[in-house]
């Protein structure tokens, strides 16, 4: 038996907005510790990484590791029918091939089931090494997304280069250049407002503005983005999920910009 | 595409 019970539900939602664009299926591994999900965009040209630790749930219980295979599409559509404000429970039987939703309002007067069909999906186990990065930044979400948007409107790419002072976020086309940078803030009244920079080398590298902008899907997720850069290895964007886990999204540098 | 190689190629090796 699987059951995750969930009071902020809207989480749930966030999560799904943030992976669903990416990613037409996905298995979620359930086991005692939490909630692993670890995919390949449609595209193969990143990663998505999501960790629900149980201890973020209200209820958790998971007697033996099951694998839920879901078409995010039908997911979706589900959790559309949840208000932001209902407690939103997953479960499933040992080896079911169905899993239920409950939605209940939050003075219990509504309760709605869905059960949705799984999927047998042969997918590619994956590995994310260890890495210790040069560069690590942590920005406002908001500001990252709006950096994203603003920048696509040059061009495909965006190059972030950080150094010691800051970091910068670049892109060039047709209609010319753009430049955003961002110093290293002092004090802030809000540590969510900080911009920080981690720095042991420089780095310079470029992305596809399409991914970032993808990635910031997952900006009411958290008010705090944190990107992690060395030269020739994926960038990762990281977005907490409240007090219950993460998402990190792997991105590949370009080649030959 | 390269990207897509260099991706699968470090997410495999682990």
């Amino acid at each position: 038996m699987f059951e995750a019970r969930l009071v902020q539900g809207s989480l749930l939602k966030k999560v799904m907005e943030a992976i669903k664009d990416l990613l037409n299926e996905a298995s979620f591994d359930c086991a005692h510790s939490g909630i692993l999900l670890q995919a390949m965009d449609n595209s193969h040209v990143s990663l998505v990484s999501l960790n629900l630790r149980k201890e973020g749930f209200d209820k958790y219980r998971c007697d033996r590791n099951i694998v839920m295979g879901m078409n995010l599409t039908s997911m979706s559509k589900i959790l559309k029918c949840a208000s932001n404000d209902d407690i939103i429970t997953m479960k499933a039987q040992d080896s079911a091939d169905t899993v239920t939703f409950v939605f209940e309002s939050p003075n219990q007067e509504k309760v709605s089931e869905y059960e949705m069909k799984l999927m047998n999906l042969d997918q590619d186990q994956l590995g994310i090494p260890e890495t210790e990065y040069c560069c690590i930044i942590k920005l406002p979400s908001g500001e990252f997304a709006r950096i994203c948007r603003d920048l696509s409107q040059f061009g495909e790419s965006i190059v972030i280069s950080c150094t010691k002072e800051g970091v910068k976020f670049s892109a060039a086309g047709d209609i010319g250049t753009a430049n955003i940078k961002l110093a290293q803030t002092g004090t802030v009244d809000k540590e969510e407002d900080a911009v920080i920079v981690d720095m042991q080398e420089p780095v310079t590298l470029t992305f596809s503005c399409k991914y970032l902008n993808m990635f910031t899907k997952a900006t009411p997720l958290s008010p705090q983005v944190c990107l992690s850069m060395s030269p020739d290895v994926p960038l990762v964007v990281e977005y907490k999920i409240g007090e219950i886990g993460h998402i990190r999204y792997y991105l590949a540098p370009r080649i030959g910009d | 595409n390269t990207e897509q190689e260099e991706l699968e190629e470090y997410f495999k090796d682990s």
